[in-house]
């Protein structure tokens, strides 16, 4: 562990407590993207089947467990308790479209042929597009309420901070992992037109609007 | 047999 890794695994956390909060305090999920939140569900259960076959540390079981019992409950609160303020009109990227990429990718260019090792790599391609749902959504409704863009600023923050773990990683362990990193450096770029906007308008307290 | 390989970031 490095402290780059680490703030990054505690930013990532941050950003579900950030979206949760919006979703009570607004008591509203709008401008949220379901297609999104229910693409890491399957990221987080495709990746950490291996809770059930190798133990990493305490601190890695409960993130894991955190992830996925958090991303459940997110999609569960937008599917059910929360669906009349569900803007299901904006929220129209073709998610599937994402979903048969990664698998396609996970299938040509797998870690290894184990089916841990297919299903890991499957939820890595995945990951890496996942937010373009929502990125898409904001980009249609041309604002995002503030709130909504802090915690897709978490969430960018926290892959950002993962690429300098890996540069990190491999100067002290000579660790490297190349289908995470370009995949999580894929991720990253997508981030970056949003990365602009927000240090741009909403640090300065305006809203999260297009120029 | 095979084993999975050890991926230790989350």
């Amino acid at each position: 562990m490095n402290i780059f890794r680490l703030v990054a695994d505690l930013l990532h956390l941050a950003s579900i407590f950030i979206l949760l909060l919006k979703i009570q305090q607004t008591k509203s999920c709008a401008g949220v993207s379901l297609k999104t939140q229910a693409l890491y569900f399957v990221v987080f259960v495709t990746r950490y089947l291996d809770l059930f076959t190798h133990f990493y540390s305490v601190y890695n079981s409960l993130m894991k467990l955190f992830f996925i019992a958090s991303s459940a409950y997110i999609v569960y609160l937008m599917w059910k308790p929360y669906r009349p303020t569900y803007s299901a009109s904006t929220d129209t990227f073709r998610a599937e479209f994402l979903i048969v990429g990664a698998a396609l990718l996970g299938l040509a260019f797998p870690d290894s042929w184990h089916i841990l090792d297919i299903l890991w790599s499957f939820s890595i391609y995945l990951e890496a597009v996942a937010i373009l749902p929502q990125l898409f959504q904001m980009t249609r409704t041309g604002e995002a309420e503030t709130i909504t863009s802090h915690y897709v600023f978490a969430l960018g923050a926290y892959r950002a901070l993962y690429l300098m773990n890996w540069i990190y990683r491999y100067y002290t362990e000579g660790y490297m992992d190349v289908i995470a990193w370009v995949a999580g450096a894929v991720q990253t770029i997508l981030y970056a037109d949003f990365f602009y906007i927000y240090l741009t308008r909403v640090m300065r307290g305006r809203l999260f609007s297009l120029p | 047999e095979q084993r999975p390989h050890i991926h230790d970031e989350l």
